[in-house]
């Protein structure tokens, strides 16, 4: 047994070393559009960052149930979902044109209702003050710091303005985390099928057709899926809900080759 | 929209594309061993079909590309409000017997932002600026020379790259544009902005880049400007998604810079919608978590 948890651990280790150092920006350059080592990522993702949100998940449940027995018990991890997802920001990572796999496309639907009653524009300073002024700070900020980091003898350290302050708490919080004006709502992907797109035009000409009029008839996007689409729809786009996804992803292997086919955009990509 | 004086409709819709990657030297029945570049297929497999093939390799035909476009113009154009085109809009540099010089780089991603141009832009005026959909491009790995080595600006290539983006980039923004190579589009104005995030000077693979703790790194430059735009973004009650096309993820980005990124995601969640990249070509999302990048910085400090 400790050996077989010493492979595991092994394992997980490599896992995260992949998804920290692998360069993605070299393997492309050598192999260009081939789609080389996604399955590992993919897989490096799941056991590493999806598993993670879901052991936090399961927490939050345990920290109910224990907070049911021991009332005053403090802990400052998060003890609910609102709070947990507060914590993270989704990166949404699209499917490209050039087919690695299918060509592929996303659009996202976003709450609008209410916009029209909304407020007046306020009146700013108008952009191109605004800017003029962060160009002159931009380069003060700079040739600032270029100079003092050419003075040995200071030993001052000055504080560093590209770690932000905390959000005031008194800001409540955005389109990402609770359902209002802009909050994401839905999103299509669209692919094209290149193997039937291009069967069909080949059909077409082969039959002497018009090679541009064979082309236009035979290229089209369709919908590969939508977020609402089963076998994990989602109710909307908030951060808690990407979260529930990522840890059910990891409980459901059906689910997850699923999401996979859908991240390799149906193109029946398989490393081995 | 106050800066054009007429009404807009909105469709609560807007579309993201991105890693074109269109290859004018691809050649349709030529080998896909040898980059469907011209060379004769030794067998029927190996042929290179005219819309390009999944998973074979090649770059995009220019077929692929104009169909796409052609496509979205037909069934989408009317039903979006703006497009979010996150770059890599040449082949790969994956041809030693065709290295790709600064000047294709350059002359393809201009061409590729006239076909947007000629999609998104309001064919009923004569202002190059006035779009029926905004477009905000932002800047690939594979749209410099060489690949991924991306200095601060000015420079030659921020130059060239404003003047090929000149009617995205607002006219307001082309002197910080010339050094960051990163901008802000109000696309519902007041209301709702895009950034164009220049990624590059985060990414771990620019040779350029060694960390953003350093106030000399573009990194370090980088964040001192987003910093100072979400301020303002607040200020003024608006929303905001961010874009750009390297993922700001800890496989992307320098340790410092994924950070401190994911730290100003996290502290301006009031403000930030999501983010939206491209360059892995998968379609997948990442979570990241703002007070794990606020401890680990505290322990770097």
């Amino acid at each position: 047994e400790e050996s077989h948890k010493f492979g595991q651990d092994e394992e997980d280790q490599f896992d995260e070393l992949f998804l920290q150092s692998a360069d993605a920006a070299s393997e492309v350059h050598l192999m260009g559009a081939s789609p080389v080592g996604k399955e590992t990522y993919m897989k490096s993702v799941r056991k590493t960052i999806y598993q993670k949100i879901h052991d936090k998940l399961e927490e939050i449940v345990d920290n109910i149930e224990i907070g049911k027995k021991r009332k005053k018990k403090k802990t400052t991890k998060p003890k609910t979902l609102d709070e947990l997802s507060e914590r993270y920001s989704i990166v949404n990572i699209g499917g490209s044109i050039v087919p690695t796999f299918n060509p592929g496309f996303r659009v996202w639907e976003y709450n609008i209702t209410g916009l029209e009653q909304g407020t007046q524009i306020q009146q700013f300073k108008p952009w191109n003050e605004f800017f003029e002024d962060l160009e002159k700070k931009l380069q003060t900020e700079f040739l600032d710091e270029v100079a003092i980091e050419g003075v040995e003898s200071n030993k001052v350290r000055r504080p560093d303005k590209t770690i932000p302050k905390k959000k005031p708490e008194s800001i409540p919080l955005g389109p990402a985390y609770e359902p209002q004006l802009f909050s994401p709502t839905k999103f299509v992907q669209y692919f094209a099928d290149l193997k039937e797109i291009n069967d069909e035009y080949y059909g077409k000409t082969d039959s002497g057709n018009d090679n541009s009029k064979a082309a236009k008839e035979a290229f089209k996007f369709q919908v590969e899926y939508t977020s609402e689409d089963k076998p994990y729809p989602m109710e909307s786009l908030l951060v808690k809900d990407f979260l529930k996804l990522a840890s059910d992803l990891t409980q459901d292997n059906k689910l997850w080759e699923i999401f996979k086919e859908r991240a390799f955009i149906s193109s029946g990509y398989d490393e081995d | 929209d106050p800066r054009i004086g007429k009404e807009r409709l909105l469709y609560g819709r807007f579309l993201h594309i991105t890693d074109i990657h269109p290859d004018r030297l691809y050649k349709e029945g030529s080998s896909i061993d040898y980059v469907c570049h011209g060379k004769e297929p030794s067998k029927k497999r190996d042929y290179a079909p005219k819309f390009g093939k999944a998973m074979a390799g090649c770059d995009s035909p220019v077929d692929l590309m104009d169909h796409t476009l052609r496509w979205i113009g037909e069934h989408l154009k009317d039903k979006i409000d703006f497009v979010i085109w996150t770059g890599d809009n040449i082949r790969h540099d994956n041809d030693r017997k065709n290295p790709r010089t600064e000047f294709q780089i350059f002359e393809m991603n201009e061409i590729v932002a006239g076909k947007f141009q000629a999609l998104f832009g309001n064919q009923n005026t004569e202002d190059p600026r006035d779009f029926d959909v905004d477009i905000i491009p932002s800047l690939g790995n594979n749209d410099v020379f060489p690949h991924n080595l991306f200095a601060m600006g000015p420079t030659l290539q921020t130059r060239e790259l404003y003047r090929i983006w000149s009617n995205f980039v607002p006219q307001e923004q082309k002197r910080i544009f010339s050094r960051s190579a990163s901008f802000l589009t109000e696309v519902i104005p007041g209301k709702l902005a895009v950034l164009s995030i220049n990624t590059l000077y985060l990414f771990k693979a620019n040779p350029l880049v060694d960390n953003c703790n350093s106030r000399k790194q573009p990194g370090y430059q980088s964040l001192i400007w987003l910093g100072y735009i979400l301020d303002e973004i607040r200020a003024r009650g608006m929303k905001v998604w961010l874009s750009g096309h390297v993922p700001p993820i800890e496989k992307n980005f320098d340790s410092s810079c994924f950070h401190k990124f994911t730290l100003w995601t996290y502290e301006y969640r009031d403000i930030i919608i999501g983010g939206l990249y491209g360059h892995m070509n998968m379609d997948h999302f990442i979570p990241v978590d703002g007070k794990k990048a606020r401890k680990a910085l505290t322990r770097q400090v």
